[in-house]
């Protein structure tokens, strides 16, 4: 359960302030297939990093499973990230000189998870690259690349997956595969998360949030495709 | 003028080899707007890599005005890139420590271009980012940053804009005023090609060609919206 009261976001540029979130308030109970839309600058990927605790808001509340996530020392938020989270970037965050199988057992490593090979493998394929696991990140295209950062945010089976703009590099067939595998994944009880510009691709989930201009404009269910 | 003839790209990758390109051949001629589109790994960007003068192709001809690329030195293919070409890559390729303005205006001070400065904020006023011109990229959001890689194509006035995926992370009516302003370069005989996973992107153009497994699957005319 996630539960946002007043969250601001600024950001100091010499004499300027961006007011990138100016008060955001939302509940997302578990198991919730959200798409969050709206314009290029709006606030959506900022959103994103507060709720995957990978960023403080300047102020306002952020409940996590009854927990005050802006109380949290950098340690504990690390293991909420570890435990709970997986997290794909909007500019895939991969490590330039891994390849791809390696950068998906990455984080089960860090857990010392046992048959990580066999998991890092299994979740390259549900992805559709099975085919190019020894790549590096220079060795595969955009959307590919995009695939191994969502391979890598699933292979730790978290109870929450925070995906932005996870198709922004893929074609229809691609994006509807991954789409699949979210829904799956939903149906299996996880919360998924996720920022998209394409209608076609909110339309699959049961709730549609759009932010603009740093404010939540429209919260309403939506009945999937 | 473009001409490729049986154009082969194969990347060597341990014991693999990996075929990106198997034989694309295709005129384009000089005012022509062109959407490329195709699966995600077809051979999209490497084909890309090739007009753009960026890589040299494995075998085939490319003629560029008449004149043959593929026997080019590394000197004469930049000139023909910072003359001829404006190049946005899928991944933005901007410079971490560079203020938008500064990223727009680099390619005029490799040229030496008077009023540079000003040219340059006409660039980013044209793709909507006249509030942001100071930000670096890790100070600007996913399509803000790939609208500075738009602004930095267009700025040496070239005659050929290349752009891989331009839209790929804006909302619709940033797309559409990116749009705009190529529909609005290509009446000015700018010859414009773009690739897109997008068909309503694809919509703005006059040809729509469509790559699969490295080869040219389709070449059609279209009528734009
Ligand atoms: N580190 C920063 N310093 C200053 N301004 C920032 C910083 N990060 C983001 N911004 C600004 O905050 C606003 C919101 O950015 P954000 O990345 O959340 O937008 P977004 O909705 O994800 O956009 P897009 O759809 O283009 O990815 C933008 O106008 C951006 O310029
Ligand atoms: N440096 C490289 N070494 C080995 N294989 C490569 C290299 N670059 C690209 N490839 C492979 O060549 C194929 C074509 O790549 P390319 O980037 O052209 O695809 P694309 O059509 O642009 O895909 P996307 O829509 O995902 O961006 C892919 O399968 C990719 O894995
Ligand atoms: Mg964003
Ligand atoms: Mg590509």
């Amino acid at each position: 359960m996630i539960t946002l009261r007043d969250i601001t976001k600024r950001y100091h540029m010499g004499e300027f302030e961006v007011h990138a979130l100016r008060g955001v308030s939302l509940d997302i109970h578990d198991g919730d297939f959200v798409a969050i839309m709206g314009p290029s600058g709006s606030g959506k990927s900022t959103l994103m990093n507060v709720l995957g605790c990978l960023d403080v808001p300047t102020s306002g509340s952020y409940l996590l499973d009854g927990i005050e996530v802006a109380g949290m020392s950098e340690d504990e938020l690390a293991t909420v990230r570890n435990r709970k989270i997986g997290f794909v970037f909007q500019s895939f965050n991969l490590l330039p000189r891994m390849s791809a199988i390696e950068q998906v057992e990455l984080p089960l490593s860090y857990a010392r998870t046992p048959n990580r090979r066999q998991l890092s493998m299994a979740a390259l394929e549900s992805v559709g690259l099975g085919q190019r696991m020894f790549h590096k990140p220079a060795e595969l295209s955009g959307g590919q690349q995009q695939r191994v950062a969502i391979a890598r945010a699933l292979v730790t089976q978290p109870s929450m997956i925070l995906a932005d703009e996870p198709t922004g590099n893929l074609d229809t067939q691609a994006s509807e595969e991954i789409m699949g595998l979210f829904t799956r994944l939903n149906e299996q009880g996880i919360t998924v998360i996720f920022v998209t510009h394409e209608p076609e691709i909110a339309a699959h989930t049961r709730r549609i949030l759009t932010i603009r201009d740093g404010l939540v404009q429209s919260d309403r269910a939506n009945t999937p495709v």
